[in-house]
Protein backbone atom coordinates (compact mmCIF):
# COMPACT_ATOMS: atom_id res chain seq x y z
CA UNK A 1 0.00 0.00 0.00
CA UNK A 2 0.99 3.03 -0.82
CA UNK A 3 -0.24 7.11 0.24
CA UNK A 4 -1.30 7.20 -3.49
CA UNK A 5 -3.24 4.49 -3.46
CA UNK A 6 -4.89 5.24 0.23
CA UNK A 7 -5.65 8.47 -0.91
CA UNK A 8 -7.21 7.00 -4.09
CA UNK A 9 -9.12 4.56 -2.19
CA UNK A 10 -10.39 7.51 0.48
CA UNK A 11 -11.27 9.33 -2.69
CA UNK A 12 -13.18 7.01 -4.42
CA UNK A 13 -15.16 6.71 -0.69
CA UNK A 14 -15.61 10.05 -0.39
CA UNK A 15 -17.53 10.28 -3.75
CA UNK A 16 -19.83 7.11 -2.43
CA UNK A 17 -20.27 9.08 0.94
CA UNK A 18 -21.70 12.29 -0.78
CA UNK A 19 -23.79 10.46 -3.38
CA UNK A 20 -25.53 8.54 -0.20
CA UNK A 21 -25.32 11.90 1.97
CA UNK A 22 -27.35 13.10 -1.58
CA UNK A 23 -30.25 10.60 -0.88
CA UNK A 24 -30.37 11.06 2.40
CA UNK A 25 -30.93 14.56 1.98
CA UNK A 26 -33.57 13.70 -0.37
CA UNK A 27 -35.21 11.52 1.68
CA UNK A 28 -35.27 13.47 4.81
CA UNK A 29 -36.27 16.35 2.98
CA UNK A 30 -39.66 14.65 1.13
CA UNK A 31 -40.68 13.37 5.17
CA UNK A 32 -41.30 17.36 5.89
CA UNK A 33 -44.71 17.94 5.71
CA UNK A 34 -44.63 21.37 3.52
CA UNK A 35 -41.69 21.52 1.25
CA UNK A 36 -38.91 23.80 2.14
CA UNK A 37 -37.56 25.75 -0.36
CA UNK A 38 -34.55 23.50 -0.68
CA UNK A 39 -36.60 20.01 -0.68
CA UNK A 40 -39.11 22.13 -3.21
CA UNK A 41 -36.22 22.74 -5.29
CA UNK A 42 -34.67 19.02 -5.01
CA UNK A 43 -37.90 16.91 -5.65
CA UNK A 44 -38.81 19.01 -8.35
CA UNK A 45 -35.70 19.11 -10.16
CA UNK A 46 -33.97 16.07 -11.08
CA UNK A 47 -31.31 14.70 -8.75
CA UNK A 48 -28.79 14.84 -12.05
CA UNK A 49 -27.65 11.67 -10.80
CA UNK A 50 -27.60 8.79 -13.58
CA UNK A 51 -29.23 5.57 -12.53
CA UNK A 52 -27.20 4.29 -15.00
CA UNK A 53 -23.88 4.68 -14.30
CA UNK A 54 -24.85 3.40 -10.92
CA UNK A 55 -25.61 0.25 -12.19
CA UNK A 56 -22.55 -0.27 -14.16
CA UNK A 57 -20.56 0.43 -11.05
CA UNK A 58 -22.75 -2.61 -9.23
CA UNK A 59 -21.94 -4.51 -12.21
CA UNK A 60 -18.26 -3.70 -12.26
CA UNK A 61 -17.91 -4.32 -8.66
CA UNK A 62 -20.22 -7.20 -8.55
CA UNK A 63 -17.14 -9.02 -11.28
CA UNK A 64 -14.45 -7.15 -9.69
CA UNK A 65 -14.81 -8.83 -6.54
CA UNK A 66 -15.55 -12.03 -7.35
CA UNK A 67 -12.37 -13.10 -5.11
CA UNK A 68 -13.63 -11.24 -2.04
CA UNK A 69 -14.31 -14.81 -0.32
CA UNK A 70 -12.04 -16.61 -2.09
CA UNK A 71 -8.69 -14.79 -1.75
CA UNK A 72 -7.93 -12.75 1.12
CA UNK A 73 -5.74 -9.99 0.72
CA UNK A 74 -6.04 -8.24 3.85
CA UNK A 75 -8.41 -6.37 6.23
CA UNK A 76 -8.87 -3.39 4.73
CA UNK A 77 -9.21 -4.73 1.09
CA UNK A 78 -12.24 -6.90 1.96
CA UNK A 79 -14.12 -4.47 4.30
CA UNK A 80 -13.07 -1.43 1.21
CA UNK A 81 -14.64 -4.59 -1.10
CA UNK A 82 -18.09 -4.81 1.12
CA UNK A 83 -18.31 -1.18 1.70
CA UNK A 84 -18.15 -0.60 -2.38
CA UNK A 85 -20.22 -3.76 -2.86
CA UNK A 86 -23.03 -2.50 -0.44
CA UNK A 87 -23.44 0.90 -1.10
CA UNK A 88 -23.23 0.87 -5.43
CA UNK A 89 -26.14 -1.71 -4.97
CA UNK A 90 -27.92 0.07 -2.11
CA UNK A 91 -27.95 3.17 -4.49
CA UNK A 92 -29.44 1.49 -7.01
CA UNK A 93 -31.86 -0.05 -4.53
CA UNK A 94 -32.91 3.35 -3.41
CA UNK A 95 -33.23 5.27 -7.10
CA UNK A 96 -34.99 2.24 -8.47
CA UNK A 97 -37.58 1.20 -5.52
CA UNK A 98 -37.84 3.95 -3.19
CA UNK A 99 -40.75 5.55 -2.66
CA UNK A 100 -39.37 9.43 -2.54
CA UNK A 101 -35.97 8.64 -3.92
CA UNK A 102 -36.93 7.21 -7.34
CA UNK A 103 -39.40 10.55 -7.54
CA UNK A 104 -36.06 12.90 -7.58
CA UNK A 105 -34.85 10.70 -10.36
CA UNK A 106 -35.45 11.93 -14.20
CA UNK A 107 -35.46 8.64 -16.60
CA UNK A 108 -36.24 10.81 -19.16
CA UNK A 109 -33.43 12.28 -19.30
CA UNK A 110 -31.12 9.56 -18.09
CA UNK A 111 -31.50 7.51 -21.32
CA UNK A 112 -28.16 6.09 -22.63
CA UNK A 113 -28.46 2.57 -23.29
CA UNK A 114 -25.81 1.23 -21.38
CA UNK A 115 -26.01 -2.32 -22.83
CA UNK A 116 -24.17 -0.66 -25.53
CA UNK A 117 -21.51 -0.42 -23.03
CA UNK A 118 -21.70 -3.54 -21.71
CA UNK A 119 -21.42 -5.83 -24.27
CA UNK A 120 -18.01 -4.11 -25.90
CA UNK A 121 -16.55 -4.49 -22.87
CA UNK A 122 -17.41 -8.34 -22.26
CA UNK A 123 -16.39 -8.85 -25.84
CA UNK A 124 -12.87 -7.04 -25.42
CA UNK A 125 -12.42 -8.77 -22.41
CA UNK A 126 -12.70 -11.93 -23.83
CA UNK A 127 -10.28 -11.13 -26.39
CA UNK A 128 -7.31 -9.32 -24.10
CA UNK A 129 -6.71 -10.28 -21.01
CA UNK A 130 -4.03 -11.44 -18.67
CA UNK A 131 -5.23 -15.04 -18.64
CA UNK A 132 -8.43 -16.64 -19.98
CA UNK A 133 -9.83 -17.70 -16.76
CA UNK A 134 -13.59 -17.45 -15.80
CA UNK A 135 -12.34 -14.91 -12.74
CA UNK A 136 -9.47 -13.08 -14.76
CA UNK A 137 -11.85 -12.27 -17.80
CA UNK A 138 -14.46 -10.89 -15.51
CA UNK A 139 -12.25 -8.75 -13.31
CA UNK A 140 -10.86 -7.82 -17.27
CA UNK A 141 -14.31 -6.96 -17.59
CA UNK A 142 -15.02 -4.71 -15.07
CA UNK A 143 -11.75 -2.55 -15.54
CA UNK A 144 -13.04 -1.93 -19.42
CA UNK A 145 -16.59 -1.36 -17.70
CA UNK A 146 -15.17 1.10 -15.22
CA UNK A 147 -13.58 3.02 -17.68
CA UNK A 148 -16.40 4.29 -19.72
CA UNK A 149 -19.11 3.63 -16.87
CA UNK A 150 -19.36 7.38 -15.98
CA UNK A 151 -20.66 8.48 -19.81
CA UNK A 152 -24.17 7.93 -19.28
CA UNK A 153 -23.82 10.65 -15.94
CA UNK A 154 -21.73 12.88 -17.94
CA UNK A 155 -24.12 12.78 -20.70
CA UNK A 156 -27.06 13.27 -17.86
CA UNK A 157 -25.13 16.37 -16.13
CA UNK A 158 -24.74 18.23 -19.51
CA UNK A 159 -28.89 18.05 -19.83
CA UNK A 160 -28.98 18.92 -16.41
CA UNK A 161 -29.93 22.57 -16.62
CA UNK A 162 -28.23 23.03 -12.74
CA UNK A 163 -26.30 20.88 -11.63
CA UNK A 164 -26.18 20.47 -7.48
CA UNK A 165 -22.38 21.42 -5.91
CA UNK A 166 -23.07 17.06 -3.91
CA UNK A 167 -23.26 15.43 -7.51
CA UNK A 168 -20.68 18.07 -9.01
CA UNK A 169 -18.47 16.74 -6.37
CA UNK A 170 -19.39 13.36 -6.46
CA UNK A 171 -18.36 12.93 -10.10
CA UNK A 172 -15.51 14.91 -9.33
CA UNK A 173 -14.28 12.29 -6.79
CA UNK A 174 -14.92 9.61 -8.65
CA UNK A 175 -12.59 11.18 -11.43
CA UNK A 176 -10.10 12.20 -9.30
CA UNK A 177 -9.40 8.49 -7.37
CA UNK A 178 -8.69 7.16 -10.56
CA UNK A 179 -6.15 9.68 -10.87
CA UNK A 180 -4.61 8.81 -7.92
CA UNK A 181 -4.67 5.38 -8.91
CA UNK A 182 -2.39 6.42 -12.06
CA UNK A 183 -0.18 7.47 -9.33
CA UNK A 184 0.36 4.57 -7.82
CA UNK A 185 0.67 2.48 -10.62
CA UNK A 186 3.80 5.07 -11.27
CA UNK A 187 5.27 4.35 -8.05
CA UNK A 188 4.50 0.26 -7.93
CA UNK A 189 6.13 0.12 -11.66
CA UNK A 190 9.55 2.42 -10.20
CA UNK A 191 9.30 0.51 -6.71
CA UNK A 192 8.37 -2.87 -7.44
CA UNK A 193 10.04 -5.51 -10.02
CA UNK A 194 7.79 -6.93 -12.30
CA UNK A 195 4.80 -5.16 -11.07
CA UNK A 196 3.35 -4.52 -15.19
CA UNK A 197 -0.29 -4.62 -15.47
CA UNK A 198 -0.92 -3.15 -18.86
CA UNK A 199 -4.67 -3.65 -18.99
CA UNK A 200 -5.26 -2.06 -15.51
CA UNK A 201 -3.14 1.03 -16.71
CA UNK A 202 -4.40 2.08 -20.05
CA UNK A 203 -8.19 1.51 -19.07
CA UNK A 204 -7.01 3.45 -15.99
CA UNK A 205 -5.78 6.55 -17.96
CA UNK A 206 -8.72 6.14 -20.53
CA UNK A 207 -11.03 6.42 -17.38
CA UNK A 208 -9.57 9.46 -16.16
CA UNK A 209 -9.47 11.00 -19.61
CA UNK A 210 -12.89 10.76 -20.12
CA UNK A 211 -13.59 12.96 -17.16
CA UNK A 212 -11.09 15.83 -18.90
CA UNK A 213 -13.56 17.93 -19.93
CA UNK A 214 -15.11 17.79 -16.53
CA UNK A 215 -11.91 18.61 -14.48
CA UNK A 216 -11.57 22.03 -16.86
CA UNK A 217 -15.42 23.30 -16.32
CA UNK A 218 -15.42 21.80 -12.62
CA UNK A 219 -12.28 24.31 -11.68
CA UNK A 220 -13.10 26.45 -13.77
CA UNK A 221 -16.43 27.07 -12.16
CA UNK A 222 -14.50 26.93 -8.70
CA UNK A 223 -11.99 29.83 -9.99
CA UNK A 224 -14.49 32.10 -11.41
CA UNK A 225 -16.65 31.09 -8.44
CA UNK A 226 -19.55 30.27 -10.86
CA UNK A 227 -22.31 27.13 -11.17
CA UNK A 228 -21.17 23.97 -12.85
CA UNK A 229 -22.52 23.94 -16.16
CA UNK A 230 -21.19 21.59 -18.89
CA UNK A 231 -21.79 23.24 -22.18
CA UNK A 232 -24.57 20.28 -24.12
CA UNK B 1 -2.86 -17.26 -3.91
CA UNK B 2 0.50 -16.36 -5.53
CA UNK B 3 0.74 -12.46 -4.97
CA UNK B 4 1.34 -12.14 -8.55
CA UNK B 5 -2.27 -13.88 -9.70
CA UNK B 6 -4.25 -12.25 -6.74
CA UNK B 7 -5.16 -8.65 -7.71
CA UNK B 8 -4.34 -6.94 -4.57
CA UNK B 9 -6.24 -3.35 -5.76
CA UNK B 10 -9.45 -2.36 -5.48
Amino acid sequence: MNIFRLAGDMTHLMSVLVLLLKIHTIKSCAGKSYPCSLCFILLESSSGISLKTQELYALVFATRYLDIFTDFISVYNTIMKLIFLGSSFSIVWYIRRHKIVRRSYDKDQDTFRHFFLVLPCLLLALIINEKFTFKEVLWTFSLYLEAVAILPQLILLQRTRNIDNLTGQYVFLLGAYRALYILNWIYRYFTEPHYVHWITWISGLVQTLLYADFFYYYFSSLKNNVKLKLPA
Amino acid sequence: TDQESAHDEL
